[in-house]
């Protein structure tokens, strides 16, 4: 379902050139749950912004069902981030200015949702990540952890077919991140949703298919779950 | 070195108060290494914030080296913060607009250091965490990870007694991490720095002394560590 091929991403200009990406190949199966793990400074998160179509690769391809996203019209490319790719940042990325409410509703007010149905969804949503009694409040008043379980419930507004999360669980208590675990699994097998996770916590790993290795900008191996 | 009592700390009014700590105790000694533990949302950032000073308590005291934080006036206050406590955030909070080198360098300077010995200082603390070679790279420019070690490294800028660390290496994958692990440990055993931090990161609960739970804005259980 995803495709990236030679993927390279450099920043910066003339002699400060950094070469975030040096050619990171992958090839990620519909329904499939696939961890991404490799040092701070990496890469991971480029990846994932080069996958979710969130900035250009400098050289390479990447191909969503089988589509060049460098192909895509800013509408297109609008559409796959609204409704296909469901993204939870590694610094949350939630709107200050709005309450958690409001913060997840968004992206099924753009998808055309009605406002009473969304707000709806979005109560079951926040409950389903444990703060729907802090629906009401900004970011500025919750928790590390409540912000980041806000930007878990945003990624899940319109059923997306894949979801890329950035460290989902950085600042969630074990409690906490087992049940954003059994969660994402329940995506996972319930409703083929493919997972892309980047992450460095072992029981994130422990439900995937597939792990790869991502080191200096580059893919170094990839293996089965089983064998690790 | 550290005494929270009956620590009430609320926020919001009338209808829509919070109760971040419904009456934290807490006895720290110095030169020892304290973890504390807690659901996401139970209290731990907002008992570091009235433990630093960041915050004063709606009711409660907090004594730092038998100073009691209410009654210090404000440049009392600023110095204690300045050369006292080392803070890493839960958020970083690295100012955007400097590269990582000023961030780290300017408490220094505050501190009334002269800008060669900062500069020098601080390329070494920038190596200690690893990320010298992107001293002069802005936030923005940095990884989740490379960005949390900038917040470490400037804790770390005047030598302080007490370091409160916020979730340190959330962001950080396995081998970084322990490289975080075993500077603090170091900065424990050879400099007696008393060292405080909120985590669910095991290995940083494998070195500490004792373990404090807190639950719903309340300590629950003090235990050696031995004992776990
Ligand atoms: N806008 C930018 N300008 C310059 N360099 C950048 C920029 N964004 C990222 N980089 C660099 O690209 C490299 C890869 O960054 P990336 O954020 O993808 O790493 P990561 O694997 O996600 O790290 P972490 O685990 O710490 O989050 C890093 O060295 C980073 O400093
Ligand atoms: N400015 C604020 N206004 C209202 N409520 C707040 C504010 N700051 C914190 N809170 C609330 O106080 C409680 C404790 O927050 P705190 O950040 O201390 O938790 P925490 O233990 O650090 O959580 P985490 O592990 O998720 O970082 C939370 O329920 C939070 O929503
Ligand atoms: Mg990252
Ligand atoms: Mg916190």
């Amino acid at each position: 379902v995803v495709r990236a091929i030679d993927v390279v991403k450099e920043y910066g200009t003339g002699d400060n050139v950094t070469q975030a990406l040096k050619g990171a190949n992958l090839n990620i199966f519909r329904g499939e749950y696939m961890c991404i793990m490799g040092p701070s400074g990496s890469g991971k998160s480029t990846l994932f912004n080069m996958i979710g179509g969130l900035g250009t690769p400098t050289s390479g391809m990447v191909f969503i069902d089988e589509v060049d996203v460098a192909q895509l019209d800013s509408y297109e490319l609008a559409w796959l981030r609204c409704r296909k790719i469901g993204y939870i940042f590694q610094s949350y990325n939630i709107l200050p200015v709005l309450t958690a409410m409001e913060n997840v509703s968004l992206p099924m007010l753009f998808a055309g949702m009605n406002p009473d149905d969304a707000r709806e969804k979005t109560y079951e949503l926040l409950k389903r990540v444990g703060i729907a009694h802090r629906a009401f409040n900004r970011p500025y008043q919750l928790s590390g952890g409540q912000q980041q379980r806000v930007a878990i419930a945003r990624a899940l507004a319109n059923d997306p077919a894949i979801i890329l999360a950035d460290e989902p669980t950085a600042n969630l208590d074990l409690k906490t991140g087992e049940e954003i675990k059994d969660m994402m699994k329940q995506l996972q097998e319930e409703d083929n949703v493919t997972i892309i996770c980047a992450t460095h916590d072992m029981k994130m790993i422990d439900i995937c298919n597939r792990v790869v290795w991502i080191v200096d900008g580059q893919v170094t191996k990839i293996e089965n779950r089983e064998d690790i």
